[in-house]
């Protein structure tokens, strides 16, 4: 794209397929290669190195600016329900977001609402040793709305600052394990006001258009507040969540960027947008 | 869907008289968003609308009374030899143990495909044996045993800090000295372009000869699924793909892009978390749902 002499078609379809590549998906790659047609015409721009630029710009703006912050400095415990299909990081984000809160001068607990996939307990047990935060649990099988429940409780008996509460992977399209999402959802809201406070959608970044049908199912059933972009450390951009945002302005809050306890950054439009055109 | 698309399109198009080439052509666009939609990579569809044009521009088509039909049969014909000519099945050892290894990115599934596995074999008559080499996720071994557990079938450990080609060799003899003659190696999850991690999956396929190298593959896996499939692929001797959770609503176009840069057969399809959930792979039925 770049040492291009001038603007020709060959050119816009060079920038289609660099988004395409990202994941961007097709319809929108069109239509922000459009967007960007009628930008060139409008303000006669007639320097090839300008498209991309351009082009970037159009992207930063459906993703938004400080979209990072998660709200847990109003209430206390402040809940944040970590949501997903199956295997896409969350039980992981979450010992990541104890060491994160934690190293910020806050106390956190966990709630083990993963009651179903084996060793989902142990898992995330062995994340709060690492991050240092305490782990409520229930034997296999329980109600994982009531292992909620119990945390909730734990969280306020112990003056908690932040619950985080991990539930299993389940994918968007079976309607009882979504019913199970929303009782979760359901118990924590009528045992504290307001809770949770954060649903945090987690996205992983190798996904491809599907993850805005994930976004969608996900947001009609518990509402989601934020995504947390995981394994972009590997080559896939994770475009798809240009589409997750425009479509259901669900803004990216975080990334995460490898295995380890400090693999997580607030989400940065800038760089991420840099990223998709590398 | 992409039938209504091109029925729209050649409705257009024929409106001015008889069809050309350029008109197919057009036709072919609306194939390639379709196919893009549905996650296939770009540059595989780009080889894939080369390969059909030729049949599409053909007299069958611009002369036919429905034009869209027969580019969709073209298509899905296309679609469904690209991804089949294979059987289901593992390839057994000519002496005792088989031994089948599981290597993807993670979280694609291979912790509960190498169970289900596992359970499919000792239906078919085999005496399996899991073998937990991923040291590296918490309580990924534990994960195994729960598994092998519910499935009342052998998970051979070492803990985690015995090196996974180790561990990988001490399971194999071990199975044949206690005559499992199915040996199932679930290996840590890695990225394609972690040097280290990969240099570990070719040790362990040098200690252990696998018949079998399965790359476990997440069929919601947009365009990045060529780099995954080539990288692992010119690593380790692949064999075959297991698709993981397509019993999800993803359109699952991965399942094309690693077939055409493999080479390797889909050999099963993860529908479910039960460990009863692995099914054989239908070619044609995953050409109509990557069509939509
Ligand atoms: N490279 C990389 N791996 C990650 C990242 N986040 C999670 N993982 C890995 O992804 C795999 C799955 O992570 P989990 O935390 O178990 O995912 P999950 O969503 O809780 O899975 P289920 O509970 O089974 O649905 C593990 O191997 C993690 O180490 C990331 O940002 N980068
Ligand atoms: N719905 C559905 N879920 C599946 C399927 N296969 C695996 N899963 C789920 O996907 C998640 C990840 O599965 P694992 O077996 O832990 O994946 P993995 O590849 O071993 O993960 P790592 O070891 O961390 O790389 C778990 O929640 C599984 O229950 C499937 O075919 N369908
Ligand atoms: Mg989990
Ligand atoms: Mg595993």
């Amino acid at each position: 794209i770049t040492g291009r002499k001038v603007i020709d078609e060959s050119l816009y379809e060079e920038l289609e397929e660099v988004l395409i590549q990202g994941d961007v998906g097709i319809d929108a790659a069109l239509e922000l290669v459009e967007k960007l047609r009628e930008e060139v015409k409008k303000r006669r721009v007639d320097e090839p190195g300008e498209l991309r630029r351009l082009l970037q710009e159009q992207i930063r703006q459906i993703l938004g600016e400080d979209t990072a912050g998660l709200r847990v400095d109003e209430a206390r415990p402040a809940v944040i329900m970590v949501v997903g299909v199956n295997g896409v990081g969350k039980t992981t984000t979450i010992g990541k977001l104890a060491y994160h809160f934690k190293r910020s001068g806050k106390s956190v607990i966990l709630g083990a609402s993963d009651t179903f996939r084996a060793a989902a307990v142990e898992q995330l047990e062995a994340w709060g040793n690492r991050a240092g935060v305490p782990v409520i649990k229930h034997s296999a099988g329980a109600d994982p709305a009531a292992v909620a429940y119990d945390s909730l409780q734990a969280a306020r008996a112990r003056k908690m600052d932040v619950l985080i509460v991990d539930t299993a992977g389940r994918l968007h399209t079976k309607k009882n394990l979504m019913e199970e999402l929303k009782k979760i959802h359901r118990v924590l809201g009528r045992e504290m006001p307001g809770a949770p406070h954060e649903v945090l959608l987690v996205l992983d970044a190798t996904t491809g258009q599907n993850a805005v049908n994930q976004a969608r199912l996900f947001k009609d059933a518990v509402g989601v507040t934020g995504v947390i972009l995981t394994k972009l450390d590997g080559t896939a951009k994770g475009g798809v969540v240009v589409a997750v945002k425009r479509e259901l302005d669900i803004p990216i809050k975080m990334i995460g960027i490898g295995e380890g306890l400090e693999d997580l950054r607030p989400f940065n439009a800038a760089e991420f947008v840099a990223a998709l055109f590398q | 869907g992409l039938a209504e698309k091109l029925q729209e399109t050649f409705k257009k198009l024929r409106g001015k008289g008889r069809l050309t080439e350029e008109d197919v052509d057009q036709a072919l666009k609306e194939v390639r968003r379709a196919l893009i939609g549905a996650d296939v990579n770009f540059m595989v569809v780009k080889d894939f609308i080369a390969r059909i044009r030729e049949r599409a521009v053909g007299s069958d088509v611009l002369q036919s009374l429905t034009p869209a039909q027969q580019v969709i049969k073209i298509v899905r014909d296309e679609l469904a030899a690209l991804m089949g000519g294979s059987q289901s099945k593992i390839a057994t050892a000519s002496t005792p143990p088989t031994v089948v290894m599981l290597v993807g990115l993670h979280g694609a599934g291979k912790t509960t495909s190498a169970a289900k596995l596992a359970n499919l074999l000792r239906r078919q008559g085999r005496r399996p044996m899991l073998v937990a080499a991923d040291v590296y996720r918490p309580a990924a071994i534990k994960q195994l045993q729960v598994l092998g557990e519910q499935l009342s079938l052998p998970v051979f450990s070492m803990g985690e800090s015995v090196a996974p080609p180790d561990i990988a060799r001490a399971a194999v003899e071990k199975a044949r000295r206690e005559g499992h003659d199915m040996v199932i190696i679930d290996t840590a999850g890695r990225l394609h372009i972690d040097d280290e991690l990969m240099n570990e999956l070719e040790e362990i396929a040098s200690a252990v000869r696998p018949n079998e190298i399965l790359l476990v593959v997440d069929a919601m896996t947009g365009q990045d699924a060529v780099n995954v499939a080539s990288a692992f692929n010119e690593r380790l001797a692949l064999t075959g793909v297991i698709l993981t959770k397509l019993d999800g609503d993803t359109r699952g176009g991965a399942a094309l892009s690693v077939k055409a840069l493999t080479g390797c057969p889909v050999k099963f399809a993860g529908m479910g978390e039960k460990l009863d959930a692995l099914e054989a792979f239908h070619p044609e039925r995953m050409a109509d749902r990557i069509l939509g």
